[in-house]
């Protein structure tokens, strides 16, 4: 379904090149779960925007369903991501002047869905994620594992078929954290895939296959014995 | 040395009100290690911010070396701060036009200390922060555990006798979230007060007393049994 070839990812910074990726080969197939794990730096975030067509390979191939991601144009990029494309950031990215539920609400304004239906949704996910008494709190007025979770709310809304989370519980206790994980993980019965960068073993260990990076590269991609 | 009686913050919100700290008394003395935890939303930050001259009590006393805060207008508080505080907040607040070298320099540039000594201080932070590469970066050139990092590094940069630190290992792996602890616990030999809020059970139990918080209020405060 997702498959990089050879990618690589250069960042300059004045006259420093950061080989952010290095050489990746990944395929990534509908309805897997997988976890990102490695060290600070290591280039969790960089593949994942990668993944969700928020960034171009310097080099190398991003096939989505078989066809050239390359040969997209930025709008039709866009569009694809949209559609398909659900991105928890790891610093949220909520838009300041909208309350929780607005910046939930936002993709699916975007997509012209009716105002009726879209109070509906927004309603169930903000009780879900026990954000239903913060609902017209702006982000300002927000902890932050609140604002974490309207992230990961704003991210499922649109049901897309890629959900790609960037260490969606690091602001959140531990039981959070666990709700927040089983929400997550329930959407893999509609067929999504799931891919969570995450500095936490114990979640990375959830996931039915677990890819360490290194500087760049991927170190390991092992399958583990989860159903 | 600080002294919250009675402490209650409330914030509006609309129509709404919110008890964000309910009836806190806690007393921090110079050289202490404190942890603080609790659930998502149960006003850890509040309090924080609180401790740290960001915030100022709806109703109760704060008192710092027995003299009450709320007898300094905004600029005493502000100097306090600045002289006395060194904060690492849970969304960073790095300056977004500053490499991450200016970041961690801007609180000696404001208090006046000569350029040989400021360039030193940051090449010694840089470098226990794991930073001497990205020194160069801005703060949306740097991975988010890096980002995180450089607020750790400006926090401490001044010597305060406080040092608050709002969820300092969340965007860091295993590894480099233990090195970043082991530095800031080693400021304690130099008699700093430090304050850790974090969601990490393992990172919490290192501290000699620990916190946890529910709803806006104490639920417990208790010694730990370490060093
Ligand atoms: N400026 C504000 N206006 C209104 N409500 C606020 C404001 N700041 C915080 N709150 C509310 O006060 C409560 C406590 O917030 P606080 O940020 O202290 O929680 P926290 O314990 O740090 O949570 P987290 O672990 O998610 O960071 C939350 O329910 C939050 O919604
Ligand atoms: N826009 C950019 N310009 C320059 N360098 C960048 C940029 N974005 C990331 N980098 C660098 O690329 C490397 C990988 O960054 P990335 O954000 O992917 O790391 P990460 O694995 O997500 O780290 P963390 O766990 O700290 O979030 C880092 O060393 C970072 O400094
Ligand atoms: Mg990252
Ligand atoms: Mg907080």
């Amino acid at each position: 379904m997702i498959e990089l070839q050879n990618v690589c990812r250069t960042f300059t910074v004045g006259d420093q090149q950061v080989a952010a990726l290095r050489d990746i080969d990944l395929r990534l197939d509908a309805g897997e779960y997988i976890s990102i794990m490695g060290p600070s730096g290591s280039g969790k975030s960089t593949m994942l925007n990668m993944l969700g067509l928020l960034d171009r390979p310097t080099t190398g191939t991003y096939l989505l369903d078989g066809g050239k991601v390359s040969d997209l144009n930025d709008e039709q990029q866009a569009r694809v991501r949209r559609e398909k494309v659900g991105f928890v950031f790891q610093s949220f990215h909520l838009v300041p002047r909208l309350t929780a539920a607005q910046n939930v609400e936002l993709p699916m304004i975007l997509a012209g869905i009716p105002a009726e239906e879209r109070k509906a949704r927004v309603q169930v996910l903000m009780k879900n994620y026990g954000l239903t008494d913060r609902a017209d709190h702006k982000p300002d007025q927000l902890s932050g594992g609140q604002r974490q979770r309207v992230a990961i709310a704003r991210a499922t809304v649109m049901n897309p078929t890629v959900l790609l989370a960037d260490e969606p519980t690091g602001n959140l206790d531990r039981n959070t954290g666990w709700e927040v994980l089983r929400l997550l993980e329930g959407l893999l019965e509609q067929g999504i895939t799931l891919v969570v960068v995450t500095h936490d073993a114990e979640i990375g260990a959830r996931a039915h296959r677990c890819i360490h990076m290194l500087d760049g590269r991927i170190l390991s991609d092992e399958s583990l014995q989860n159903d």
